[in-house]
């Protein structure tokens, strides 16, 4: 503000009325050895408002709920990231579901020993500005340990699917045929540049390369599971970790020719993997 | 993986529409400077994600 390079701007306190909470849930041991977070649910029950307060409120009025994962990070920093969001009636009451799988999927990502998976859920207006109502102060949802909310206390719901079963097998056996029920596997395939009528001259190395490819079919959950994710198509046999191919090849400038490296992007299958249509990829956990 | 996948990420790399047409006297003599092999070899073990296994 002493400065004169800077022209000082005022900001408006427009609304601060968020209600946040802080739940923790010990995840350790949670998910079981060699298996596939499919999806992680979080409920949280809301409590219904009493008679006279609903009395007084609109019948559209609504808040936003906020499902953040926060990350403690070593320098003792926190660090939020946005999981889910939706709207919820301020009138209605009872079980309300957030996805927070990338907020599981995130934790998974973290160093051992890791720290408790902490979600953060905050309740705001609907509308910010001054003419905001303040029906979202009233949201209520049931805390562990609060009387009467044995039943309604925060759930975390972990859908896992055992990958002995649902996963691919690794490299095909060489010796066996790859028929309609060979489990989804990593095949060698060999591509031949040298006989290639396009590469010739042009591609200097390598000669061929093994390029691999995933085969074979996977396992599809039962029938119960898919109901509850329609969104999800069959688990299909796919390439789910790829390598970069180093090539030599002539470049042809002003009738000189020179060698250049250049590095073509997911030509190896490096991992097969089975995996359904639809289901989202997991990002990567920032630093 | 297919033949016309390979082409068509080399021709996306080095911003061509078509393969070059390529005569042997092109690459007659041509030796690959010991800098580039050295690149080359380097990219292919990071590919492979593995240490240097030697020659």
């Amino acid at each position: 503000r002493f400065s004169q390079n800077f022209r000082e701007v005022a900001g408006r306190f427009l609304v601060s009325e968020v209600s946040t909470h802080l739940l923790v849930f010990g995840m350790e041991q949670r998910l079981p050895p060699n298996s596939e977070l499919v999806q992680a649910v979080l409920r949280l029950f809301q409590q219904p408002l009493p008679r006279a307060a609903l009395r007084r409120l609109e019948r559209s009025a609504r808040a936003q709920v906020t499902i953040e994962w926060l990350r403690v990070r070593d320098d003792g920093s926190n660090r939020t990231s946005l999981i889910d969001s939706r709207l919820v009636s301020v009138h209605e009451s009872g079980w309300k579901a957030f996805d927070v799988t990338e907020a599981v999927n995130f934790w998974q990502q973290l160093s051992r020993p890791r720290q408790p998976l902490l979600l953060q859920v905050s309740v705001q207006s609907e509308h910010l500005g001054p003419g905001a109502s303040g029906a979202h102060r009233l949201v209520r949802f049931a805390a562990q340990g609060t009387a009467g909310a044995a039943r309604g206390e925060p759930q975390l719901e972990l859908h896992t699917l055992d990958l002995k079963d649902y996963g691919a097998q690794g490299n095909c056996d060489p010796e066996a045929p790859v028929t309609k029920d060979t489990r989804c596997c990593r095949q060698e395939m060999y591509l031949d540049l040298q006989g290639m009528k396009w590469a010739e001259n042009w591609v200097l190395e390598p000669p061929g390369f093994l390029a691999y490819e995933c085969v074979g079919s996977c396992l599809q959950p039962p029938k119960p599971l898919t109901f509850q994710w329609t969104f999800l198509g069959p688990r299909q046999c796919i390439a789910s970790e790829t390598a970069s191919l180093p090539m030599i090849v002539t470049i042809k400038e002003g009738g000189r020719t020179r060698p250049q490296v250049v590095s073509l992007p997911n030509m190896r299958v490096q991992k097969c993997s089975c995996a359904s249509d639809g289901a989202p990829v997991p990002r990567g956990l920032e630093p | 993986l297919t033949e016309e996948r390979v082409l068509g990420s080399l021709l996306q790399q080095l911003h061509l529409r078509q393969a070059p047409v390529l005569d042997r006297t092109d690459v007659e003599g041509l030796t690959i400077p010991a800098h580039l092999r050295a690149r080359y070899v380097a990219l292919l073990q990071r590919s492979h994600g593995d240490r240097p296994r030697g020659k």
